[in-house]
């Protein structure tokens, strides 16, 4: 970790903060919600405390803005920079400012908060049944006041829960007319609007008036996002139109057509090929909890830091169950102490039944696990007759210390990018991992320990260099009998591999070996776009590998596939 | 999942296309995170490359990335990657 030159810090624990204003792709109450759990990531391990004031001036003034915003270093539009802070002290020193050209959420997807309806500001479920027709948006259907709302389980038919959907027709934000809605057509200079319009402001904020004439009565607001707001283009804000017309056809859903990056955009009135109004489509956006808790370190005294896992680390990267790293906690506590926090639980000791290894070795688990000795390299034999190229799939696909290794039928090749020496093998695997099947369905290597997990039908293996754990039942997993074939792991850091089968995922536990609660979750709910029936899932250039039949589904960390192509020619560089 | 059809390619108005090339992309990421200073981006265009590869060296080594002080594809992603705007060296 870093801190700032002279380890600026406060010269006080009871620290206050201030929302001066909020972006309107949430609803307020998530973003003070997300910023007080941010916080909270912080006053968890340190004495430190946060209360949020409303008015004054606060230590740590938040706010949310877009190109330059008023200090002088500006954002940058879509993506790049995200949010900025300053290290700790008076005026603009502590604050923490957010680019509002960034489509906030928590971090998987658009969150549409509900008002009003009968299910207490519940959040909409997408998709939903209505009248038998399934919904993925908001709707106007069945209603009369063409207020958007929708259903806010899995189907309104059955469970008749619902709410109405942020809109400029329901309530407005900020401005002079404590929320109420717009109010259209309404004058302003001289003109009519009947929509929500940036014009006669230059921080592209879309506002409208909330009485019929604004120049009259200089009472207005501004508009939240609509769930089909699009981002960016030449229309921030502005909810997409369905059907529209682009290039002579007709689309009733965002689409990718005429892009060459992939990206999902929506026409903003019915004809793009006439009034050229577009932008993107809402994507998984970025939490905005994480980011904060981010930016709220720099606002405590912490710089960038240099480990990757890290929440100090100045690259985002989604994270599901976020958990402070070692990194952070000792640079927040080297600047304000430990404070009355949890102490540390000590390491779950390893499951006692577990058989001892059959070569000498460490068995006992100590606090920082021994990393597992490199198997020595002694010359392993080749079968230069089966050539890699000629495999149509593999078996199973995995880095082990830094080389792709590609299984097939008791045979495995390895790849290296970094020593660009290509495809080395075939190699046998009983010569390597004598014990093993010839045919195996999947392998990962623990980062921390550098043992190497193998999976095949039911059962799995554990190799600490030559020496072998197993096999044993993959229910002693906690993964029950009714999983088939294990197709994959992705590694996940923090001792935590995800397994999948079928069309669902569990996260391992490395260290106790047990699936931790609350799994199998569906893949689709977390990694859309790839295939459910993927034959090989790893972990390569920290990006997510699905692979079926000769191709491959590449996702980034935050769930975008970004690369669809060919097993033997993209990885594997055959010619 | 590959497209048969060839694909009609447009461009879209009010897009902020990066039209910078991948080494302008470098110097102002370098310079605006704090690894390269404006004497040292200078000194590159007086043929003295190994300014810049010195700071490609410091940024890769920051963010753990491979220090090949080349501007590879994985160090070129990184410059691409969403990211905070607060410099990584200095001020």
């Amino acid at each position: 970790f870093l801190t700032f030159e002279g380890d600026l810090k406060w010269d006080h624990m009871d620290l206050t903060y201030r929302v001066i204003n909020y972006s309107p792709d949430l609803d307020h109450s998530v973003i003070d919600d997300a910023f007080k759990r941010a916080f909270k990531v912080w006053s968890d391990v340190t004495p430190l405390t946060f209360t949020q004031i409303y008015s004054g001036e606060a230590d740590i003034m938040i706010m949310f803005g877009s190109q330059e915003h008023g200090d002088g270093y500006p954002f940058d539009g879509k993506d790049g920079l995200l949010a900025h802070a300053f290290p700790p002290g008076q005026g603009i020193q502590g604050d923490a400012h957010f680019d509002d050209d960034e489509f906030w959420t928590l971090g998987t997807g658009i969150v549409v908060k509900t008002r009003h309806g009968n299910a207490n500001g519940a959040e909409c479920h997408f998709p939903f049944i209505f009248e038998g027709h399934s919904y993925s948006r908001c709707t106007t259907e069945g209603r009369t006041d063409g207020l958007p709302w929708c259903a806010t389980t899995a189907s309104y038919d059955r469970d008749k829960k619902y709410g109405f959907c942020p809109s400029e027709l329901l309530y407005t934000m900020g401005g002079n007319s404590d929320g109420s809605p717009c109010v259209f057509p309404f004058i302003f200079e001289g003109t009519s609007y009947d929509s929500c319009t940036t014009d006669g402001r230059s921080d592209g904020y879309r506002w409208c008036a909330t009485t019929a004439n604004f120049d009259q009565d200089k009472k207005y607001g501004f508009c939240p996002n609509r769930d089909t707001a699009v981002i960016g283009g030449n229309s921030q804000g502005d909810p997409c139109v369905f059907p529209f017309t682009f290039l002579g056809q007709s689309y009733s859903s965002c689409t990718s057509e005429g892009r060459q990056d992939g990206k999902l955009w929506c026409a903003t009135t019915s004809n793009y090929d006439t009034d050229k109004k577009w932008g993107f489509c809402p994507d998984r956006g970025y939490s905005i909890f994480l980011v904060a808790a981010h930016e709220f370190g720099h606002s405590l005294g912490l710089d960038h830091s240099s480990v990757r896992e890290a929440l100090m680390y100045p690259m985002y990267s989604y994270i599901q169950d976020f958990q402070l790293h070692p990194d952070d906690i000792q640079g927040i506590q080297y600047l304000y102490g430990r404070g009355s926090g949890p102490e540390p639980t000590a390491p779950v000791p390893m499951p006692t039944e577990e058989p001892q290894p059959t070569e000498a070795g460490s068995t006992s688990t100590t606090e920082e696990e021994e990393e597992t000795p490199e198997p020595t390299a002694e010359p392993v034999p080749v079968d230069p007759s089966r050539d890699a190229c000629m495999e149509n799939n593999f078996d199973a696909i995995t880095e082990i210390n830094g080389e792709l290794h590609f299984f097939k039928d008791g045979k495995y090749w390895t790849h290296s990018s970094f020593w660009k020496s290509g495809i080395q093998g075939a190699f046998s695997v009983a010569d390597t991992w004598p014990g093993l099947p010839a045919v195996i369905d999947a392998a990962f290597q623990d980062l921390l320990t550098k043992r190497v997990f193998f999976f095949a039908g039911q059962k799995f293996w554990v190799f600490s260099g030559k020496s072998m754990l197993g096999p044993r039942g993959i229910e002693k997993l906690g993964i029950g009998k009714g999983a088939g074939r294990i197709s994959g792991a992705l590694q996940r850091g923090r001792g935590k591999v995800l397994l999948f089968s079928g069309e669902n995922y569990w996260r391992l536990d490395v260290k106790v070996q047990r699936v931790d609660k609350g799994y199998p979750r569906a893949t689709d709910d977390v990694f859309t776009g790839v295939p459910l029936d993927a034959r090989n899932v790893f972990l390569y250039q920290d990006k997510y590998h699905f692979c079926r039949g000769s191709f491959y589904w590449r996702m980034t960390p935050r769930y975008q596939v970004d690369r669809v192509g060919y097993v033997k020619y993209d990885i594997l560089q055959c010619p | 999942p590959l497209h048969s059809k060839p694909q009609a390619v447009v461009t879209f108005p009010g897009e902020l296309v990066s039209s910078l090339s991948d080494l302008e992309l470098a110097e102002s990421y370098l310079l605006r995170f704090g690894y390269a200073t404006e004497v040292e981006v200078e000194a590159r265009t007086g043929s003295k490359h190994v300014s810049l590869a010195k700071a490609l060296r410091r940024m890769q080594k920051q963010l753990g990335l491979e220090e090949t002080g080349e501007l590879d594809a994985s160090t070129l992603e990184a410059m691409r990657a969403p990211r905070c705007g607060v410099p990584d060296v200095g001020s």
